[in-house]
């Protein structure tokens, strides 16, 4: 994909679960 | 808190594991760069989980790591802000 994302990168936030874990691949 | 390591972190689920070196993290990039710390720990995590293990215990390494997130941050940003508002 060549747009960009305004969402990206996924923040993190101590002591919140962290919203990028979910794109990564086990 | 004890030092991260690599048994400890293979222990944990891998949903825990970005969460667990994401806690470390970011308490020395908001040292630095407090208004940026988040994004930038964000953009680490995503990272190899080795990777980010060597960083925590290698200053210098995080640094660099630290900056060259730092330019693709602006790069992305600047990006953004050519495009047409409508």
């Amino acid at each position: 994909a060549n747009g960009t994302n305004i969402n990206w990168p996924p923040e993190f936030c101590p002591g919140v679960p962290w919203k990028g874990l979910q794109n990564i691949d086990p | 808190p004890e030092p991260l390591t690599a048994s400890m972190l293979a222990a944990a689920p891998l949903m825990d594991q970005k969460q667990l070196l994401g806690e470390r993290l970011y308490p020395m990039i908001h040292a630095h760069h407090p208004n940026l710390a988040g994004k930038i720990t964000g953009m680490l995590l995503e990272i190899d989980n080795s990777e980010l293990l060597h960083m925590l215990e290698s200053p210098e390494s995080l640094h660099s790591k630290v900056d060259e997130a730092i330019a693709v941050l602006q790069a992305h940003q600047a990006k953004e802000c050519q495009q047409p508002l409508v």
